[in-house]
């Protein structure tokens, strides 16, 4: 699975995901990827993409509870992220990206690794595959 | 900040005795998907076009699950998700099942902005991508050796279990998107 969340200029924000599922998916399965709010939501606050295993970050409405937790918590997206990968999702199911309307980005994991990348306009810059 | 951007190309239990070489590879090429969102975001461009260009290259690149290297079904074919958001205005677009076009999430976006609807499955996302300007390519494009070669372990795998409970991350690894 890849993704991709950004912030632009105009503070509007955005998220994507595309994948090509699990290896040996039966027949007509489907994972979080197309599901909006599982594993891609944006609204103006947030914007969110997951990867991992598509059936668990489903049965949490992940990038939604992200986007929630965040709207009605208290506008911290790393508390978010926490909140998520560490008490919704047990060790082993997912990870995440997610920017928010102050361009501040997060990455989480509880899988071991996870490709990704980040920058923002302050030039912070973050590379990295595992946690 | 004035503008910011994050990428993936995937979770899991990647060792980390993974080849020099290799890792070398994701290295460069996260960072190079970083460079193209980055430049659009710079250059004033939108979110959704920075997103999408990313995604787009890391759809390209057969390191990634997505697109050229995705992972194959149990019947070994390649049926590929995808789904963006437009924040500003909570408009959304998703694709599933489709086994012939280039760059899935390019699809989710004519979805949301060339259609009124927001999901199309397998058949009826590719007859919509038939409506819309999109690459197509034969299915064939998305084979990959290794990925093939990851399917027939699984398949050899799984005719060994005695059980489908799956116990430690490395027997559960092959569930990862």
């Amino acid at each position: 699975t890849v993704g991709a969340v950004a912030k632009d200029k105009d503070g509007n924000l955005a998220a994507a995901t595309s994948t090509g599922g699990m290896t040996n998916k039966k027949f007509g399965r489907v994972g979080d990827v197309p599901i909006i709010g599982s594993g891609t939501y944006a609204n103006d606050q947030v914007a969110v993409s997951a990867t991992g295993w598509g059936e668990k970050i489903m049965l949490s409405v992940s990038a939604h509870t992200l986007a929630a937790h965040y709207k009605y918590e208290g506008n911290d997206l790393k508390a978010s992220m926490n909140y998520l990968v560490n008490e919704v999702l047990n060790p082993g199911d997912a990870g995440f990206i997610a920017v928010d309307k102050y361009g501040v980005f997060s990455m989480r994991t509880n899988t071991g690794s996870m490709f990704r990348a980040a920058i923002d306009s302050e030039g912070n810059k973050d590379v990295g595959i595992w946690e | 900040k004035e503008w910011s951007i994050a990428l993936h190309g995937g979770a899991g239990a990647v060792s980390k005795d993974m080849p020099e070489e290799r890792q070398q590879a994701y290295m460069e090429s996260l960072e190079e998907a970083l460079t193209i969102g980055a430049e659009i975001l710079e250059n004033g461009g939108s979110a959704l076009d920075a997103i999408e260009k990313t995604v787009n290259y890391l759809e390209d690149n057969e390191l990634y699950n997505a697109g050229k290297g995705a992972v194959f079904t149990s019947e070994g074919t390649n049926e590929l998700d995808a789904a963006i958001m437009d924040g500003s205005n909570l408009n959304a677009g998703a694709v599933t099942g489709v086994t012939t076009v280039k760059n899935p999430i390019s699809l989710a976006r004519k979805v949301m902005t060339e259609s009124r609807h927001v999901f199309f499955a397998a058949e009826g996302a590719e007859t919509f991508a038939d409506q819309v300007d999109v690459e197509r390519v034969d299915p064939e494009y998305f084979y990959t050796e290794s990925r093939y070669r990851s399917l027939q372990r699984a398949l050899e795998r799984e005719k060994q279990e005695s059980s489908n409970l799956l116990e430690t991350p490395e027997e559960k690894a092959w569930k990862y998107g």
